[in-house]
């Protein structure tokens, strides 16, 4: 869950 | 990273110097729609505010961020300036209030966290899903596109499709999956899926593009 948090993503 | 990624950022990319070499070649933005191009300046500036305190946690993403940003804000004032002429407002008039509305509910819905940022971003994701509805309102329209728009639109829907394969592939290899990204990401490709038909049936068989 914590690491969807992690925007890499554009 | 891998490489749906690439090819889908890659294709972003290439829409958005479609269209500005479509508005330099024709000298026109005749068929854009504005409300779109407006809708997206809005997706960019709430999602990527992290630019500000990321920006070295990925010099692809950041240069990414920027370019987006700045060439749409330059398509806007292409055509609220040089372009002006060519605009519409007759034909570009799909209710945005009612996709900004459904998208910051959305957000309000379902964020990852109730902060800002996360809420500003989950704004960005839904409402990037529907901000192509003007644009292809207005292919409705007119009921025909110029060729080179039409390339436009297949890449700039390419992009988020090409993410689908990517969130696959993060979800099977790295077991990340990012729920909010991909439920919006589907819808978003699945309102290009009249567009790609007439696309490969057309155009791509050199005719022009003219809905049936």
């Amino acid at each position: 869950y914590e690491e969807v948090l992690v925007k890499d993503e554009l | 990273m891998n490489l749906f990624r690439i090819l889908g950022d890659l294709s972003h990319l290439v829409s958005i110097f479609i269209l500005l070499q479509k508005m330099r070649s024709t000298r026109s933005c005749a068929g854009i729609s504005l409300r779109t191009q407006i809708l997206y300046l809005m997706v960019y500036c709430t999602r990527y505010l992290d630019i500000f305190w990321t920006f070295n946690a990925s010099l692809y993403n950041s240069s990414m961020k920027l370019v987006f940003i700045l060439s749409t804000a330059y398509t806007i004032y292409l055509m609220r300036t040089v372009y002006k002429t060519a605009l519409d407002p007759q034909i570009d008039t799909f209710a945005t209030y009612y996709l900004v509305g459904g998208a910051g509910l959305l957000a309000v819905l379902f964020p990852y966290k109730y902060t800002v940022y996360e809420v500003l971003w989950s704004f960005s994701i839904w409402l990037e899903s529907v901000a192509i509805l003007p644009q292809l309102f207005m292919l409705q329209r007119t009921g025909e596109a110029e060729t080179i728009t039409t390339h436009y639109l297949f890449a700039l829907g390419a992009y988020r499709a090409l993410y689908i394969p990517n969130w696959l592939y993060r979800w099977f290899l790295e077991g990340h999956f990012d729920p909010i990204a991909t439920v919006a990401g589907i819808i978003q490709t699945l309102l290009y899926s009249d567009f790609f038909y007439i696309y490969y049936t057309k155009v791509l068989k050199g005719k022009k593009f003219e809905l049936p």
